[in-house]
């Protein structure tokens, strides 16, 4: 399979990159927890954590983009986004999944699960979006 | 001399999207 792609993803999802939470504590991407996010969030200023829950996942074995529906924030507004099928989301209480965690692992490196419906991912938003 | 390579620091925001769409009034 081509792994153009790949290319495509920021660099940040690769094994061993190194993340700096807002208290200035550094993690490597694939000991990020759950905690790790939401702590980050109360912190900042300008950001907070949405829960985005997976309502639809529609991809196939020839595509390498899945589209993924979300029903976002305590208005559960639906928002579609076009990603690559290997795109890391974090979970929940289940960590960083992917549409195709095999091909996330195999080009980055990182352990992943499959993402499926009813997960919850972490979103960000504007503290201050009226 | 080896110079040391910086290793790049990604602040935690990058690792998420923001799927929020603006809210209306």
């Amino acid at each position: 399979p081509p792994v153009a792609a790949s290319n495509q993803l920021p660099p940040y999802f690769m094994k061993g990159s190194i993340i700096q939470l807002a208290n200035g504590e550094l993690k490597r991407v694939e000991d990020l927890k759950t905690e790790d996010f939401i702590q980050s969030a109360e912190i900042s200023s300008d950001l907070k954590i949405d829960s985005s829950t997976v309502e639809r996942v529609e991809g196939s074995h020839t595509s390498s983009f899945a589209l993924l529906q979300f029903a976002v924030g305590e208005h559960r507004t639906q928002v579609s986004v076009e990603v690559l099928v290997e795109h890391p989301f974090f979970v929940f209480g289940k960590g960083w999944s992917s549409c195709c965690p095999e091909r996330t692992s195999q080009l980055f490196g990182l352990p992943c699960s499959k993402l499926s419906v009813g997960d919850v991912c972490i979103s960000l938003t504007l503290k201050n979006l009226k | 001399n080896v110079e040391p390579r910086s290793v790049p620091v990604f602040p935690w925001h990058s690792l998420v999207p923001f799927l929020a769409p603006s809210q209306p009034d």
